[in-house]
């Protein structure tokens, strides 16, 4: 009856998982690997394909101060605006996120402040690990996978936006290699939200309980669903280490663009989760 | 609180996403 338990609150979590990420593992490898026909993404390799494929998206244009629009190259003001529109995406998907914690059973019972501290320090190792699906070691799917953006073409901006991907790209594939599908991935993001060592936390066993049930169900979707892999479940734990790095070198990638860009401007939400962070 | 509003927003807001 146990295991029953375990394997219904993976049922659940996969469900919730597919209702709040549009688009998921599955449809991304199928973009990436050119197996859908009527899905080929628009690449942008260049600042000319960059820009038809922002008219191609018709993202929304980032408000300019005429007087500075004259002392800007255009180059400068296409990597700003570029960098606006993954915020306005990164924002969405901070609500997604959001959505599936709150979906989490027991999520919602937790004192409103301890949830809030999860998603402020969650949330952003859970939008890289969602990111790495979307990536392979040429690029990556962008734009609910209508665009694919190749890693030279990030690299080749100016600093410090050349430095802000590359890092994910290399947790990416190694990631990757583990090979989770989407039932895996959905508990595992159950697994980082409910984080008992998060700082502020006012009440951790209530999380660590709920950490523990979903880690147990975690360790038997991953016996059952990759019966060949072995010490998957130690080797896909691991990688919470690595994250938290990497959210640690973001953050201040971001503190960066703040002091040097004089046209930049954070999303208040992303402002919210990134104060007083690390 | 005030320093997470939007969270708590987001949190409490029970069916749709609010407007970001």
């Amino acid at each position: 009856p146990e295991s029953a338990d375990l394997r219904a609150l993976a049922r659940q979590l996969y469900e919730s998982y597919l209702k709040y990420f549009p688009l998921t593992k599955a449809k991304a490898r199928a973009i990436l690997s050119g197996k859908t026909s009527d899905n080929t993404p628009f690449v942008i390799h260049d600042m000319k394909s960059l820009l038809e494929g922002e008219q191609m998206i018709n993202c929304r244009q980032m408000p300019m101060q005429e007087h500075r629009r004259s002392d800007m190259g255009i180059m400068h003001e296409v990597e700003l605006r570029f960098f606006h529109s993954c915020q306005s995406r990164s924002a969405e998907a901070v609500s997604e996120v959001t959505e599936f914690a709150k979906s989490i059973p027991g999520f919602v019972n937790l004192d409103l402040n301890d949830q809030v501290t999860l998603l402020k320090y969650g949330v952003i190792e859970v939008l890289i690990i969602m990111m790495a699906p979307l990536m392979n070691k040429d690029g990556t799917l962008i734009s609910y996978g209508q665009i694919f953006m190749t890693r030279e073409f990030l690299k080749s901006l100016r600093k410090p936006f050349c430095e802000m991907m590359e890092p994910k790209f290399e947790f990416s594939v190694k990631f990757n290699m583990l090979e989770l599908d989407d039932s895996d991935m959905a508990l595992f993001l159950a697994v980082i939200i409910l984080s008992g060592d998060r700082p502020g936390l006012l009440n951790v066993k209530p999380i660590e309980d709920l950490q523990e049930t979903v880690l147990h169900s975690l360790e038997l979707q991953l016996k059952m669903n990759h019966p060949d892999s072995l010490q998957l479940f130690a080797k896909v734990l691991q990688k919470m280490t690595d994250l938290r790095q990497l959210v640690t070198d973001h953050v201040q990638l971001i503190q960066l663009l703040k002091e040097t860009e004089v046209d930049w401007c954070l999303h208040p939400l992303l402002q919210e989760i990134m104060r007083d962070l690390y | 609180k005030e320093k997470h509003k939007i969270l708590h927003r987001l949190l409490q807001n029970s069916s749709s996403p609010v407007d970001l």
